[in-house]
């Protein structure tokens, strides 16, 4: 199942790959489905890192995901998954 | 279950709803089904009606779209948001939208439904025998106006059923045509075009002229997608061109090459080096009818839930055989009442001649199972002299009380990613479930009331904490005897669990502990791209789990395999 000789990667033209870091596409999930407002977001700029984690364990927990708080593999997994567009907190 | 804001809800129960424009992937008899069952779940468990209209304003106006479609929430492209859908009220409250860069089917590939031949309007049979050749795709051959079609039962040669498959040579869709087929060439602003285009327009969809001159007679309709129509890539819709060349080499069918993500792929002209005319293949698609149901939840007044097997949870699973979960159904009840459905039928009992547990435990089914008791930890004596990274496979593996256990000749290794505390171990399988043989074939957990079910050649045995049911025969599951080792089981939810051997699989209903009807089924028909003699099946991680040797598949509820890897190295994390 390993290919052994070395695969040849070319980047297609049109393609939508996404350029976001996984800090970028959290900040974006988390502000589209509610978990955050633009303000906690602005916070964590300015070093307070509470407000994203915040969010992010409101995220998990809304998602049933284990509540760590933090961008972990499972988080970011759940963040790349299809879903419905409709927010998960507020109107 | 969530509902929005101040319990929006619709204040008449005879509601209405319009399919304003169709997707390209589908029929329109298909999604017009699919949309009518989605209805057709809430109505079933409330007093609501549904009925479609093809004018003026409905209480739910559905439609396709992509990117930005006109109400300032743009969709992004191929995956990602699928769908989404209003509260209840005025204007577009209620109302549906699916993002039409989606490959949308039926949640297993793509439909392609037949037009005219002599099959009724059948589906497309993939593959099947013409002229002794197999074909998994529409065919030009043995036709002289190009007209692609296909077989819909499994060998044309034998059968003789056969259909035309969706082709814009065949028929157009909307437009001002009512359905005329393309003519081409065509003329458009003074270029004559021999093919679909989207020229002209901003939302993406094909179209052509249905005479020979629109810019003269300005009659059109859009191209229905070829069962060859690629997905995204920079040619939406248009079919593969097989062969194509790539980097030198030639094509006959998708390929990954080139890719790191694995996805399929194909060029849209002979030859991809010179014109970079690409697009994904088909891939399985998302249930037109699942995410519909979804957000006609939302077009009733329900948010989304955090019961991750409930149909308003946010993200998208595939599920073969639906059923609307309790959580559902008490949030929507709670909008509207019951309704005059069937009463929830009682739950059924327990087989009676099922022995009764030697130790004094639970022996009557109540409605919920009861939980049976974690077993107590006694400590159980390690054999350090066996390191489960010396083991080349493993008898059986399996996830009980959230730890992967590793077993090998009557000794176990439990692997927590949760704890990062490695591998424990090795124990003695008779230490901890007394009676159990040595080499033992599979196990599974039952999520609902955590017994463990352990299978050794032709016979089970069930474990409740220490108290242990069986040794009794798999025929009694009505599992045949022709059916070999069980190699393993996926947990499915709702109490049913998926049992594999060799290369079917069957559905065991745990709570009767009976396999349901229509199985076995072949494990190829679901599971594509898995070994088909799988040492070990497992569910981990949400994911299922095939072993072969030391390398594992791994695949998605989508069905997709997203990694090849080794046992030892990716999940036991051997250094």
């Amino acid at each position: 199942p390993l290919h052994s000789k070395p695969q040849a990667v070319v980047t297609f033209p049109g393609e939508l790959v996404s350029s976001l870091s996984d800090l970028e596409l959290a900040e974006s999930y988390l502000l589209r489905f509610g978990y955050a407002t633009e303000v906690e977001v602005e916070a964590r700029t300015g070093s307070k890192h509470v407000s994203l984690a915040k969010a992010l364990r409101r995220m998990q927990k809304q998602l049933g995901l284990e509540e760590t708080g933090e961008l972990d593999a499972s988080t970011l997994e759940a963040m790349r998954a299809p879903r419905c567009g409709v927010p998960d907190v507020g109107s | 279950f969530l509902t929005f804001e101040g319990d929006l809800k619709w204040d008449h129960m005879d509601l209405t709803y319009r399919v304003i424009n169709y997707s390209p992937d589908l029929d329109h008899s298909v999604i017009d089904d699919a949309f009518k069952r989605a209805f057709k779940v809430w109505s079933d468990v409330t007093p609501l009606t549904f009925t479609q209209i093809y004018s003026g304003e409905a209480d739910i106006m559905i439609m396709f779209g992509s990117q930005e479609h006109g109400d300032g929430y743009p969709f992004d492209g191929k995956d990602g948001l699928l769908a989404h859908a209003f509260p209840p009220g005025q204007g577009i409250q209620g109302d549906a939208h699916f993002d039409d860069d989606e490959f949308w089917t039926l949640g297993t590939g793509i439909v392609v439904k037949t037009r005219h031949g002599n099959a009724n309007g059948a589906e497309c049979h993939f593959p099947f025998i013409f002229e002794g050749h197999s074909y998994s795709r529409c065919t030009t051959e043995g036709r002289t106006d190009g007209l692609p079609w296909c077989a819909t039962t499994a060998s044309y040669d034998r059968d003789k059923k056969y259909g035309f498959c969706p082709s814009e040579l065949l028929y157009t869709m909307g437009g001002n045509s009512d359905g005329s087929p393309c003519v081409f060439p065509f003329i458009f602003e003074g270029t004559s075009y021999d093919s679909c285009t989207t020229d002209g327009r901003s939302d993406g969809y094909r179209w052509c002229a249905t005479t020979a001159n629109f810019d003269q007679d300005k009659k059109y309709g859009f191209c229905p997608n070829r069962d060859t129509a690629v997905i995204g890539g920079n040619s939406q819709g248009d079919p593969c061109v097989f062969p194509f060349t790539f980097l030198g080499q030639s094509y006959s069918s998708c390929t990954s090459e080139g890719r790191q993500d694995g996805k399929l792929w194909c060029a849209t002209t002979s030859n991809y080096d010179t014109d970079k005319k690409w697009g994904f293949c088909p891939d399985r698609g998302y249930s037109i009818f699942l995410v519909a149901a979804h957000e006609f939840g939302h077009s009733l007044g329900l948010d989304h839930s955090s019961v991750r097997e409930a149909l308003m949870y946010p993200m998208y699973s595939y599920i073969q055989d639906f059923q609307l979960h309790p959580d559902d159904i008490q949030g929507i009840q709670y909008l509207y009442g019951r309704g005059s459905g069937p009463e929830p039928t009682a739950p059924v009992p327990m087989p009676t001649e099922e022995p009764q547990p030697t130790e004094a435990g639970s022996t009557s089914t109540t409605e919920e199972e009861e939980e049976t008791p974690e077993p107590t930890a006694e400590p159980v004596p390690v054999d350090p002299s066996r390191d489960a990274c010396m083991e080349n496979n493993f008898d059986a593996i399996t996830e009980i009380n959230g730890e992967l256990h590793f077993f090998k000749d009557g000794k176990y290794w439990t692997h927590s990613s949760f704890w990062k505390s490695g591998i424990q171990g090795a124990f003695s399988v008779a230490d901890t479930w007394p009676g159990l043989p040595a080499v033992i074939d599979a196990a599974f957990q039952d999520l609902l009331t955590k017994r463990v079910f352990f299978f050794a050649g032709q016979k089970f045995w069930v474990f409740s904490g220490k108290s242990m049911l069986g040794p009794r025969g798999i025929e009694k599951l009505g599992i045949g005897k022709g059916a070999g080792r069980i190699s393993g089981a996926l947990q499915r939810g709702r109490g049913k669990v998926l049992l594999f051997s060799g290369e079917n699989y069957w559905r065991l209903d745990v709570k009767v502990q009976r396999v349901d009807k229509g199985y076995p089924r072949a494990t190829d028909d679901v599971f594509t791209g898995v070994p088909l003699d799988a040492r070990n099946v497992f569910l981990y991680q949400d994911k299922y789990h095939f072993c072969r040797g030391s390398f594992y598949w791994r695949m998605t509820p989508r069905y997709q395999v997203d990694r090849v890897g080794y046992v030892k190295y990716d999940i036991l994390q051997c250094p």
